[in-house]
């Protein structure tokens, strides 16, 4: 199954 | 004194339908330079970026950097009340709490103004790398709204495959499964029509249909969209505004648990 990542394991604060 | 005139008001409207569903409240960044906006759905699964050139705009004059925090609720129902052909102004004063939205008929014989209050959003900004993608998929937006549409018949996620024969989208659900294969355009009449794949590696990733379909309500702001793909990064999905810039949504993909 596959699970949904959100945008911050990706992308960081400014 | 911040101001802003659009001559194709209907944008603005485009726009805001595109991503009120997505985000209740966005802070727009008014610079000399242009408008932009920010912001994450409340899940943080994806993200609204927008930027409108200050040249779009006919005149644009920003004095000093400006934040407006806008209900986009609110903006979306008083924009209802222009009608499409209308030239929009949006300005604020220099020490005013509020947004005033004008709308100006083509013959400058009807004229409403809307004074919106301004509210105070707390919204985490996000740095968003430059990215060389893996995969460039470019395509009618209608295509992509409809492909998105069929594909949630059948389930809530869709694997999008791009490969050097064109891009796949399948979907896999308890009602079964289905397929959608477009190969590269070989000769079309418009290039609006094309399907094109720059690709620099083969690659396949899993999204949440929910979102793409949220996204797909920009369709009507360009005739074309752009997928962009790379292994475990989030999709880019980016409509062109004319000459004066773009609105991209960002997708986290679904990973292996």
């Amino acid at each position: 199954a596959k699970k949904q990542a959100t945008l911050g394991a990706f992308f960081k604060p400014k | 004194m911040f101001e802003a005139r659009l001559p194709q008001g209907q944008i603005l409207k485009k726009l805001i339908e595109a991503v009120r569903e997505l985000v209740t409240d966005a802070n727009f960044e008014c610079k000399p330079s242009g408008l932009s906006l920010q912001a994450m759905d409340s899940s943080h699964v994806s993200l609204v970026s927008l930027l409108m050139r200050a040249d779009g705009f006919d005149p644009y004059q920003c004095d000093r950097n400006r934040t407006l925090g806008i209900n986009l609720r609110t903006l979306a129902s008083v924009l209802k009340c222009s009608s499409n052909d209308d030239i929009i102004t949006i300005r604020a004063e220099d020490d005013g709490d509020s947004a005033i939205l004008i709308f100006e008929s083509p013959s400058s014989d009807r004229l409403s103004e809307f004074d919106l209050k301004l509210v105070d959003i707390d919204n985490e900004q996000l740095v968003i790398p430059d990215t060389q993608y893996d995969a460039v998929v470019r395509m009618p937006s209608a295509e992509f709204q409809r492909i998105v549409r069929d594909m949630q018949i059948l389930g809530d996620s869709v694997t999008i495959a791009c490969s050097k024969d064109g891009v796949k989208f399948s979907a896999n659900g308890e009602i079964g499964s289905g397929s959608v294969r477009l190969k590269q355009s070989s000769a079309v009449d418009s290039e609006d029509d094309a399907v094109t794949v720059d690709l620099q590696q083969a690659v396949s990733l899993t999204f949440a249909l929910r979102y793409l379909s949220l996204f797909s309500k920009a369709a009507p702001l360009s005739p074309t969209v752009t997928l962009s793909f790379s292994k475990d990064v989030p999709l880019l999905v980016e409509f062109r505004i004319a000459d004066m810039g773009h609105l991209r949504f960002y997708l986290a993909p679904k990973i292996d648990e």
